[in-house]
């Protein structure tokens, strides 16, 4: 199993090359630039998962793009169930940013009566003891949790049984999960951090 | 200078520094294992910024702790301003989460009639043409974009001519700003990209 690590910096290479339009072809270190990192790693991530480009005239961009997509799963369409259709939950449903990328949430859970048997943001929403046939049925695999945090683990719980395999949680509340699913905890106090170290250090110069 | 990735680096050793409650030290080693990475890279980037520990002894965690929060300037509370009090804006508003890492929403501003002059999750909203005199008299220097796409290269314009050095933007659009502020898109492709990668793997154990 390769480190997770190596899939987090194929996902940023991902992205810078999404950005090229003109060239047809990179080198490793130039590919490197564009990350802060080294020549020798991108060639240590890319080697890991098969070869790619040729020795010495480094890699066709449009392939490379093709290639990193099947590893990372992106050449197909993702969907994924919603738990807790409030504020954020709605706000997350209405995003247009991950359909563009292949990931589409097709259904939504909450409690609320008056949320039960309703599209929101074109979604349908159904209450939570529907899930295991419902997820089962539309064999989704991804989950993503905005109820509060009391509710939070309960909902991990229901998503797991119903065959959800990672989990994007932004509730505050710290869920834990079988090693069998991947559970990722949103936390915007990293970037938030570096901002604030951002602002310190610049005011030195 | 020092690079911003060995911020992001101490974000995460400040991050797994907090959930020790039992030990009293460290050695670069174990907080490497943590992380993923090597004893050198633990050394290298704290040495960046000053010298801390005992060599042989390893590093004191409450005192470690204490300089970490000092260099990422978490040692006050900083105030932030949010752009568009929408579905978005209104559950970040409301997320405990952040006040209690001591970052605190204090004003937000929209151009919704029915918004402005009133309280949203206890934060007053005003009108963006009040941004200039509102944020330079409470020295704000974070700001937050949830406004529509259209809307975020204005929004930002605004926050940046009122003294905001640091913006975390939410929405789609690709905004622009000057090298001395420091502007975080808020995407959480890379995120759902290493769920689909962990779900693909899975299956072939
Ligand atoms: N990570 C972050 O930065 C961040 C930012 C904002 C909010 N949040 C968190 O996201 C969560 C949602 O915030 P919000 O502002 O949208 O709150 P909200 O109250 O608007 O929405 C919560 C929704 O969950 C539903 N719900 C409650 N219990 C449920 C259950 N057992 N099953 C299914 N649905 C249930 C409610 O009916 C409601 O519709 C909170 O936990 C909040 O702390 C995190
Ligand atoms: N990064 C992500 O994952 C993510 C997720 C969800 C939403 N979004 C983005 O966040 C933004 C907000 O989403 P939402 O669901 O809260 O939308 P929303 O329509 O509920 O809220 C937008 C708010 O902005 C206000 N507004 C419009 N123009 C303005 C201006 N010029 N100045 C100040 N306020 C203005 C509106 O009055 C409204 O209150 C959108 O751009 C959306 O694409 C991003």
């Amino acid at each position: 199993k390769s480190p997770e690590n190596a899939a987090i910096r194929l996902s940023f290479y991902l992205r810078c090359l999404r950005k090229m339009k003109k060239e047809k072809s990179i080198s490793s270190e130039r590919l490197a630039q564009f990350m802060g990192t080294s020549g020798v790693r991108v060639r240590k991530d890319l080697s890991y998962f098969g070869q790619f480009g040729t020795r010495g005239k480094g890699y066709m961009i449009g392939e490379l793009q093709e290639q990193i997509s099947k590893i990372l799963g992106l050449d197909r369409v993702w969907t994924i169930a919603l738990v807790g259709v409030g504020k954020l939950g709605t706000a997350l449903m209405g995003y247009p940013g991950f359909r563009k990328s292949g990931f589409h949430i097709k259904v939504g859970f909450d409690v609320k009566p008056s949320k039960i048997g309703r599209k929101i943001a074109s979604v349908p929403v159904y209450h939570p003891y529907r899930m295991p046939t419902i997820i089962r049925a539309q064999k989704i695999r991804m989950g993503m949790i905005t109820v509060p945090a009391e509710a939070a683990q309960e909902s991990a719980d229901l998503l797991i049984i119903s065959g959800i395999r990672a989990i994007l949680n932004f509730s505050p509340a710290v869920v834990v999960a079988p090693s069998y699913v991947k559970l990722t905890q949103v936390d915007f106090t990293t970037q938030l951090e570096i901002m604030t170290y951002f602002i310190i250090n610049r005011t030195k110069e």
